[in-house]
């Protein structure tokens, strides 16, 4: 574990939490993408289908089980809770979030390091991960104005992926054969993706007014 | 456990 990680790891638990507290106290998801939130969730699902076979440490664990319980309460607030429910603007948040699964899914068949179930799914699951924000970005673009709440969620999670960049480079520099250009590429796209967000985002931070994302 | 550190990161 290094200092880029667990500032990685902390500001993705940071985000999560962010969310799921302002659906949870404020009873409102607007400005949400449920399909952001659908896709964080099978992300997790297929990417920690070895909590049960393999263990690392209490940490690993325990943050693995958050991440999980995290996003689908969030999925489920979205889904079923009946106030907040009401509060999801379903016509904007048209994405159509399968057609991410699907490539990402193929690309996993073909472009992975070992062929098995796990492994393909753990790729699966590295891809989907790198595109899983667009729905948001989308809508974020859609609905104009961003409240600062989900301004800061967006805002964490690219943080995170950015953290994790500077640990693969550390890990790299530090520990023999740490080479993984599978996971550092689909982290970049990701971390790039965010990049305009970015931008807009600390415009608005310096100039002190509402976040206005172009059309 | 098949401690490979590929997947020691979340």
């Amino acid at each position: 574990m290094n200092i880029f990680r667990l500032a990685g790891d902390m500001t993705h638990l940071a985000s999560v939490l962010v969310l799921l507290l302002k659906i949870h106290t404020i009873k409102s998801c607007a400005g949400v993408s449920l399909k952001t939130q659908e896709l964080y969730a099978i992300v997790f699902a297929t990417r920690y289908l070895d909590i049960f076979t393999s263990f690392y440490s209490i940490y690993n664990t325990l943050m693995k089980l958050i991440f999980l319980g995290s996003s689908f309460s969030i999925v489920w607030y979205m889904r079923y809770h009946k106030t907040v429910r009401r509060t999801y603007d379903r016509e904007q948040d048209t994405f159509r979030h399968w057609f991410l699964v699907l490539p990402c899914l193929l690309l996993a068949l073909l472009i992975h390091e070992k062929f098995t179930f796990l492994e393909v799914l753990w790729t699966f699951s590295l891809y989907l991960e790198a595109v899983a924000i667009l729905p948001q970005l989308v809508l974020l673009q859609r609905t104009r104005n961003i409240d600062n709440l989900t301004g800061q969620y967006v805002f964490l999670l690219g943080g995170y992926r950015g953290f994790y960049i500077l640990n693969w480079i550390y890990r790299y520099l530090t520990e023999p054969h740490f080479v993984h250009w599978i996971t550092w590429i689909a982290g970049l796209v990701q971390t790039l993706l965010y990049a305009d967000f970015f931008y807009y985002y600390f415009q608005s931070w310096k100039n002190n007014k509402k976040l206005q994302l172009p059309a | 456990n098949n401690n490979d550190l590929t997947k020691d990161e979340l």
